[in-house]
C-alpha cells in the first residue's frame, strides 16, 4: 500500500458518500444516471468474488464490503424508495447501458492474465468500469447544469482511478516485474473518459459558477 | 489478476 493508492482508496470512498449523503439526506437523484449505478454494483459485484475465499487485510475486505454495500443501496434508493424514485430523471437516463455488458464480456473471455472463472470475472469487471461512467456523462450532458454535489461526485470517482494510475507507475519502479497491461490500459481509458468533465469542472472553479 | 499482487487492490 502506497500512498497513491490510500489517496485514490479515500477518493473513491469520498465518492461514494457524497452520493450517498445526497441521496440519503436531500431525498434526491436528480442529475444522477441509475444505469451507471447499476453498472458499478456489477463491477464491483464481478470483481469482489474472492472476498469470502481469500482474505487480505482488515481494510481490504472492509472496503469491499463498504463499495457492494453503497453500490447495491443507492440502486435500490433510486429504484425502490419512492421520494428518490420521483427525482429520478428516467426520460434522460437512456443509455443503452446493457450494450455495455456483453462486449466487455466477450473481451475478457478473450484477454485477461489467467483463463480462470474468478478471474475472467475479475477482468469483465476491469473492462466494465472503464465504461459505466458512459451513461453519467451522457445524463450530464442533457441535463443543462447540475447540482454542486453530483458534480464532486463524478469528480471524486474520476480521480480516484486516476490516483491508482500512479500508484501503478510508483509501484512499476519499486517492485519487480510489476507489470500488468489490460489493469493499466483499462484504467487509464476509464481516466481519459473523464477529460472533458475535468476541463468543465475546473473552468466552474475558475469561473465560480455551476457546472453548465 | 486475483491471485497476483493486485489481488491487495480494490
Amino acid at each position: 500500500m502506497n500512498i497513491f493508492r490510500l489517496a485514490g482508496d479515500m477518493t473513491h470512498l469520498a465518492s461514494v458518500l457524497v452520493l450517498l449523503l445526497k441521496i440519503h439526506t436531500i431525498k434526491s437523484c436528480a442529475g444522477v444516471s441509475l444505469r451507471t449505478q447499476e453498472l458499478y454494483a456489477i463491477v464491483f459485484a464481478t470483481r469482489y468474488l474472492d472476498i469470502f475465499t481469500s482474505f487480505v487485510s482488515v481494510y481490504n475486505t472492509f472496503m469491499k464490503l463498504v463499495f457492494l454495500g453503497s453500490s447495491f443501496s443507492i440502486v435500490w434508493y433510486m429504484r425502490y424508495h419512492k421520494a428518490v424514485h420521483r427525482t429520478y430523471d428516467r426520460e434522460q437516463d437512456t443509455f443503452r447501458h446493457w450494450f455495455l455488458v456483453l462486449p466487455c464480456l466477450v473481451l475478457a473471455l478473450l484477454i485477461h492474465e489467467k483463463f480462470t472463472f474468478l478471474e475472467v470475472l475479475w477482468t469483465f469487471s476491469l473492462y466494465l468500469e472503464a465504461v459505466a461512467i458512459l451513461p453519467q456523462l451522457v445524463l450530464l450532458q442533457r441535463t443543462r447544469n447540475i447540482d454542486n454535489l453530483t458534480g464532486q461526485y463524478i469528480f471524486l470517482l474520476g480521480g480516484y482511478r486516476g490516483l491508482y494510475i500512479l500508484n501503478w507507475i510508483y509501484r512499476y519502479f519499486t517492485e519487480p516485474h510489476f507489470v500488468h497491461w489490460i489493469t493499466w490500459i483499462a484504467g487509464l481509458v476509464q481516466t481519459l473518459l473523464y477529460a472533458d468533465f475535468f476541463y468543465y469542472y475546473f473552468l466552474r472553479f475558475i469561473g465560480g459558477r455551476g457546472v453548465e | 489478476s486475483t491471485e497476483s499482487d493486485l489481488k491487495d487492490e480494490l
